[in-house]
């Protein structure tokens, strides 16, 4: 998902 | 990762040292606005909550634990520490007016209606506008100190530069997320004016004074 991959930003 | 998004931890790294180390060794918080430093404080805190549930690198763990405990160092110094320097009277802005729309807006718009994403996308509306009571403040005073228009600077490069990761990240990874893009555009142009003003005054030896 979208999200997740973003969740791997700060 | 890549280096857009590594210049940008490490120019937001920067800000909040140099925040830090100014009120620590100037022992005053003049000019600073505390309004400001507590919505980081909440952005930080309300974003971050996944350190508790994920594990994601050394890097990404580290430098969550060094913003959170620098962002309410930075609070403690100013509410605290160094109370009497705190020059509440020009730290007038009625933050209310950013909280209650950006917490209705991250209830609408997000990408899951879950706590822990709606308290991530309520932390990127947040981080958007959270600078706007340091800017207010600096309107008012008329001025701001050299070391805080270098503050100012790098923390307004670090979500510059995120930008570009996005870009970057689009391109070669076809991943995107519409809801920081857009918060990280809105961040970055609120900084627009201000940085027009580094550069045309601050890298030219002046002091930054308003109205321009």
């Amino acid at each position: 998902r979208v999200r997740d991959s973003a969740k791997d930003e700060l | 990762m890549n280096i857009f998004r590594l210049t940008g931890d490490l120019s937001h790294l920067a800000a909040i040292i140099i925040l830090l180390l100014k009120i620590w060794k100037s022992r005053s918080c003049a000019g600073i606005s505390g309004k400001s430093q507590i919505l980081f404080a909440i952005v930080f805190t309300a974003r971050y909550l996944d350190l508790l549930t994920s594990f994601i690198s050394v890097y990404n763990t580290s430098m969550k634990v060094i913003y959170i405990g620098c962002a309410y160092a930075t609070v403690y110094l100013i509410y605290a520490k160094f109370r009497a320097t705190y020059d509440g009277n020009h730290d007038s802005f009625r933050v209310e007016f950013l909280v209650v729309p950006v917490g209705g807006l991250a209830v609408l718009i997000n990408h899951t209606f879950s706590p822990l994403e709606i308290l991530w996308t309520f932390s990127i509306y947040l981080e958007s506008v959270a600078i706007l009571p340091q800017l207010f403040m600096i309107s008012k005073t008329g001025e701001a100190e050299t070391i805080t228009t270098h503050y100012l600077f790098c923390l307004g490069m670090y979500r510059t530069l995120y930008l570009f990761n996005w870009v970057w990240r689009f391109y070669f990874e076809g991943f995107f997320d519409m809801i920081a893009i857009v918060a990280g555009l809105v961040q970055t142009v609120l900084y627009c004016d201000f940085f027009y003003l580094y550069v045309t005054k601050v890298l030219k030896g002046k002091k930054l004074s308003l109205p321009a």
